[in-house]
């Protein structure tokens, strides 16, 4: 979902 | 991953270790901030702390480790080495940094994508960081002449906000994200911070002289 897609940036 | 995301994350890697390897080398510290630094290791902390509870890929969980390593041991450096702490301009370096913990904090505590410990902690890290440089800039304009490693060293760390932006304008065209208003409105206040730095930089790029920030 559009929480996960964030947390996969640094 | 797009290629301004990876260029965002190279030129983030390449400013910190510059500056590790600048401290580490001359075992000299003038013209940076330790303000700042501690700011920045604080901003890692709090957003990487999901290295133990969420597994996305193994690029990401060895960058999240070398962030946090990395500007750790430039704080233990600025902080505990008898002859970097030495050149420490700690009569200069007189930025509140408690300030913006505290009101960075508050502005996550209202302002996140759900009230839950872990978004609060990223809101949080979002903010700092934004304004994390603050001590660094005001320090540079006191010292005037800047130091050439310190000067490549907010260079890139200006150049990687500016990829990271490029890379959620790419995003927002190819993935369709449309709640992602923390990060766009930080990004953007982060890399305004740097505009003023990076015209002077280029003149002295340009001119072909040593960088100094006017008073």
């Amino acid at each position: 979902d559009s929480d996960d897609e964030k947390h996969d940036e640094l | 991953m797009n290629a301004f995301r990876f260029l965002g994350d190279m030129t983030h890697l390449f400013s910190v270790l510059v500056l590790l390897l600048k401290i580490y080398a001359t075992k000299t510290c003038s013209g940076v901030s330790r303000k700042t630094q501690e700011l920045y290791l604080l901003v890692f902390v709090a957003r990487y702390l999901d290295l133990f509870t969420d597994y996305i890929s193994l690029y990401n969980s060895v960058m999240k480790i070398v962030f946090i390593t990395s500007s750790a041991a430039i704080v233990w450096y600025m902080r505990r080495h008898p002859q970097v702490r030495r050149t420490y301009d700690k009569e200069q370096d007189t930025f509140r940094h408690s300030v913006l913990v505290a009101a960075t904090f508050v502005l996550a505590l209202i302002f996140n994508d759900r009230f839950t410990f872990r978004e609060i902690c990223w809101a949080f890290s979002i903010y700092l960081e934004a304004v994390a440089i603050l001590p660094q800039l005001v320090l540079l304009q006191r010292c005037r002449n800047v130091d050439n490693l310190t000067g490549q060293y907010v260079f890139f760390l200006g150049a990687y906000r500016a990829f990271y932006i490029l890379n959620w304008i790419y995003r927002y065209f190819t993935e369709g994200h449309h709640s992602r208003w923390i990060p766009w409105i930080a990004g953007l206040v982060q890399t305004g911070l740097y505009a003023d730095f990076f015209y002077y930089y280029f003149l002295s790029w340009k001119n072909n002289v040593k960088l100094e920030l006017p008073a």
